[in-house]
């Protein structure tokens, strides 16, 4: 059975990220304000920094065009990535060759990373601010209390920080053997989350009635 | 060698995620 790139990472998708252009050591991942990921593969030159590669990835993490800047020669990094010339080697995520395999993880690890940062359903309940991130399935949600306790739920693990800066992990642990007071923040961070997740639900479902524009991310309620 | 997520990781990319989230503190 020959390995795909399927087998090793799933397509990126980029939709409603903000954009970013993040240098990384040898590197550089931005997210276009088209939606669009683009890596910029670097190397030294004399002693100055030349895009030898670029991978352009669409939002959907599916067609993906590779060319070399100036024939090869590089281009001097500027502050967005070099237009592609005419031409260029256009592949889809099923047929891009293996050796691009480990360019492309590097874009998804870095869109999927940005993901479980961006809001897709924030709700304000009476003592704290809920986030419903965009990383689903399932995704992370973030529970800011007004009162500088913060509740960080990601794959099944629930990192809290209580407003005293003491901070702990409960990795599926019953809340049973938590404080009292820590206990009613965990039942309104869950309330919340529930929320969080039956409006994105109903939100979604309007939205495919509808098939117009987005209606992601949403803002519900506001700080008391 | 395996992509390293924490190598993204800078002020840059902090204060981005900062101006995503704005977490409130009355």
């Amino acid at each position: 059975q020959k390995a795909t790139l399927g087998s090793v990472v799933s397509p990126l998708t980029a939709h409603r990220l903000k954009p970013i252009r993040q240098k990384t050591k040898n590197a550089v991942v931005s997210i276009l304000d088209t939606g669009e990921v683009c890596m910029e593969f670097l190397k030294e030159h004399r002693s100055q920094e030349l895009v030898k590669e670029v991978l352009r990835i669409s939002c959907d993490g599916d067609v993906i065009a590779v060319y070399h800047p100036n024939e090869g020669r590089g281009f001097l990094l500027d502050d967005r990535p070099p237009a592609p010339p005419e031409g260029i080697c256009t592949y889809n995520f099923d047929n891009l060759p293996e050796k691009y395999w480990k360019k492309y993880q590097y874009a998804a690890k870095f869109v999927q990373l940005v993901r479980t940062k961006t809001p897709k359903v924030t709700f304000y309940t009476r003592y704290a601010k809920c986030m419903l991130m965009e990383n689903s399935p399932p995704a992370d949600v973030e529970i800011c209390f007004y009162d500088g306790t913060k509740i960080h739920k990601t794959a099944g693990v629930t990192h809290v920080i209580e407003k005293s800066g003491k901070s702990f992990t409960l990795k599926g642990e019953s809340e049973a053997g938590l404080k009292r007071e820590i206990q009613a923040y965990m039942a309104h961070a869950n309330e919340g989350h529930r929320i969080c997740l039956a409006l994105e639900c109903a939100v979604l479902e309007e939205e495919k009635r509808s098939g117009s524009a987005p209606f992601f991310p949403i803002i519900v309620g506001r700080k008391p | 060698d395996d992509i390293d997520v924490e190598e993204f990781f800078d002020d840059h990319l902090e204060a981005y995620f900062e101006q995503l989230i704005q977490p409130e503190v009355m």
